[in-house]
């Protein structure tokens, strides 16, 4: 059988875009991801926020609002996409993680090189 | 044949401790990584900092140096340990990155979950 996104992917952590950068940063730590969607009043996929954008945010000094650090531009996946199709999608855009929604941009999940990884445990 | 992580591993992007965390925030922004090995003047690995911890300095407001925020208990592999063995380790301890060491602790490399993920991509 071909193993497919919603098989292997983890909860998504969502993020709004007027959060603050150092309460995104807390929500990163709390929670042990690298990873926040960032998602509209209507529960929409709007963004994506990663603890590199953080990083970034440090080395240009500009830590202020989720939606002035965040990439606007996502590449998402669906549930029933088989994973080969996140793999190469997350390979080609050297991203380390994809949001899964519905054809609606509603988010379900997240999945990341993390969970392709454990595939490769024999776990 | 089995995967070896010698053949699977990218190169290791190292710092030193003293650096300022700004500073290994740009690093990590100019070379597109997430992960920097941290060794001493004789190369010796002695810790991991990632934009993880970045973002951890930046919810604790605590951005000073490389030394006051790395991972000193680094978890890494041999470059002849088979990749599952990689795969495992990285599963154990929710990390997503191992230094590829010699016996000696010196660094030759690092294995991630993006160059594991890459090998599900069919690529
Ligand atoms: C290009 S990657 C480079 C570093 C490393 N490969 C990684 O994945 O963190 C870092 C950037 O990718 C963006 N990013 C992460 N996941 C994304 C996704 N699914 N779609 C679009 N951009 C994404 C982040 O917002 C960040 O600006
Ligand atoms: C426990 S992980 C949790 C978040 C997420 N799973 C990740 O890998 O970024 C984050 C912490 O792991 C540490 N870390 C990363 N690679 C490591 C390694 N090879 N050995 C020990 N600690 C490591 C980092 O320094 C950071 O403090």
């Amino acid at each position: 059988t071909i193993r497919v996104v919603k098989n292997v992917m983890s909860p998504a952590i969502p993020i709004t875009p007027d959060t603050d950068v150092d309460e995104a940063s807390r929500l990163i730590i709390k929670k042990g991801v690298n990873h926040l969607p960032v998602i509209d009043e209507e529960k929409v996929l709007i963004g994506i926020v990663t603890s590199w954008d953080i990083a970034k945010a440090v080395a240009t000094g500009k830590i202020g609002k989720v939606k002035d650090i965040m990439t606007r531009k996502v590449i998402t996946v669906l549930s029933d996409d088989p994973v080969v199709v996140a793999a190469r999608k997350m390979e080609k855009y050297d991203i380390s993680a994809l949001p899964v929604t519905d054809t609606k941009k509603h988010l379900i999940g997240l999945i990341t090189t993390e969970d392709l990884s454990k595939l490769l445990s024999g776990g």
